[in-house]
């Protein structure tokens, strides 16, 4: 573990809290793409079931089952909660889950480390990850008023990105065994998303304005 | 060469 990683970590941690935090204290999710948290819950399926078979640490099991919980906890507000669910964006929520899942899983299928059902599963939720983001990046160029909890929320998670990059170029630098193409190419493609979001979110916030994305 | 990947990371 490093501090990268850790940044990373925090960052993806907090990013969840402040939408936690917009839908609990606003009774709102407007902005929020269903999908895309609909497709991280999926991942973080995918991806923690080696909860049952592995153990790394304390802070890993427990950041894995605080991801999980979380994931369905804001997709149980948005699907379900009488008052939240009314603010949902549902027809400019309209990114199909088949045009992300079904190359995911066929790629997963192809290129993998080794055939087996967990494997195959884990693969598939990193590339998932690397584009899970598209509805919510999708409904925010449609939405005209994009809320600074909304701007700050995708904000964060590209912070929780980009230092995951840098902690991998530090394992490659300080880790004899650490080649991991899969990992790192999924990485960069999600993290690269992000760019063009960023620096309309770095004009904005030097102009001192809620954030606009062009059409 | 890729290596299978530690599974230490989130």
């Amino acid at each position: 573990m490093n501090l990268f990683r850790l940044c990373g970590d925090m960052f993806h941690l907090l990013s969840i809290m402040v939408l936690l935090l917009k839908i609990r204290a606003t009774r709102s999710c407007r902005g929020i793409s269903l999908k895309t948290q609909e497709l991280y819950a999926l991942v973080f399926v995918c991806r923690y079931l080696d909860l049952f078979y592995s153990f790394i640490s304390v802070y890993n099991s427990f950041m894995k089952v605080t991801f999980l919980a979380t994931a369905f906890s804001i997709v149980r507000y948005m699907r379900y909660d009488k008052v939240v669910k009314q603010t949902y964006d549902r027809e400019q929520d309209t990114f199909r889950y088949v045009f992300l899942i079904a190359p995911c899983l066929l790629l997963a299928l192809v290129l993998n480390h080794r055939f087996t059902l967990t494997e195959v599963l884990w693969t598939f939720s990193i590339y998932l990850e690397a584009v899970a983001i598209l509805p919510q990046l999708v409904l925010m160029q449609r939405t005209q008023n994009i809320d600074n909890l909304t701007a700050n929320y995708v904000a964060l998670l590209g912070a929780y990105r980009g230092f995951y990059i840098l902690n991998w170029i530090y394992r490659f630098a300080t880790e004899r065994h650490y080649r991991q193409w899969i990992v790192w190419i999924s990485g960069v493609i999600q993290t690269a998303l992000y760019a063009d979001f960023f620096f309309y979110y770095a004009l904005c916030w030097k102009a001192n304005k809620r954030l606009q994305l062009p059409a | 060469d890729d290596e299978e990947a530690p599974k230490d990371e989130l």
